[in-house]
């Protein structure tokens, strides 16, 4: 573990916290998409399989039942709970479209072809772009709440968190993953321009609007 | 190559 990763795993709890807390006290996920959620919900699943057969740390069995447990109820929250204020009609991604073609690259491209492994290579593809429903969302509807904007900003910079903390492992323990690292990249590319919107906007307490 | 330490990474 070095700082790098903590702070990456801090971010992304933090994230997931924010969106939960949202939803939980505006009892409204507007503005949210939930297709985002459910492929971080398939995320965790594909990704931590091996919870219960492979103990790594505290720290590591902890976060990941953290991870599942608040991705789940915040699907349950979007989906079921405050249903109503789930605004379906701009969260139109289509998910197979990021699916399928994720699925096929993890049975092509991954470092070992076992069951345990393809299903993690499958998670690491698919965080890569499972926030692009979400993005998308916010395309069509021009905005984003403010707080939207901080889960958001919180998430991306987990991903690039770890992508310093890779860079360190490389360095200090001369340890790679492709797989994660290439992964990795993709995803936090996809935020360089809500990176930008935020910084420029919403750090000087304007609202989060995309050039129409 | 990743050996089995890259799944100590959540």
């Amino acid at each position: 573990m070095n700082i790098f990763r903590l702070l990456g795993d801090l971010s992304h709890l933090l994230a997931i916290i924010i969106l939960l807390l949202k939803i939980w006290r505006t009892r409204s996920c507007a503005g949210v998409s939930g297709k985002s959620q459910i492929l971080f919900a398939l995320v965790f699943t594909t990704r931590y399989l091996d919870l219960f057969t492979n103990f790594i740390s505290m720290y590591n069995s902890a976060m990941k039942l953290i991870y599942l447990v608040c991705s789940y109820a915040t699907v349950f929250l979007m989906y079921f709970k405050f249903k109503a204020t789930y605004d379906s009609n701009h969260d139109t991604f289509r998910m197979e479209f990021l699916v399928v073609p994720v699925g096929g690259l993890a049975f092509l491209v991954n470092h070992d072809f076992t069951p345990l492994e393809i299903l993690w290579t499958f998670s690491i593809y698919l965080e890569a772009v499972a926030i692009l429903p979400q993005l998308f969302m916010i395309s069509k509807t021009g905005e984003a709440e403010t707080i939207t904007s901080h889960y958001l900003f919180a998430l991306g910079s987990y991903r690039a968190l770890y992508i310093v903390n890779w860079v360190f492992r490389f360095y200090t323990e001369g340890f790679f993953d492709l797989i994660a690292i290439v992964a990795g990249c993709v995803q936090t590319i996809l935020y360089c321009d809500f990176f930008y919107l935020y910084i420029t906007k919403v750090l000087k307490g304007k609202q989060l609007t995309l050039p129409a | 190559v990743s050996d089995d330490d890259s799944k100590d990474e959540l």
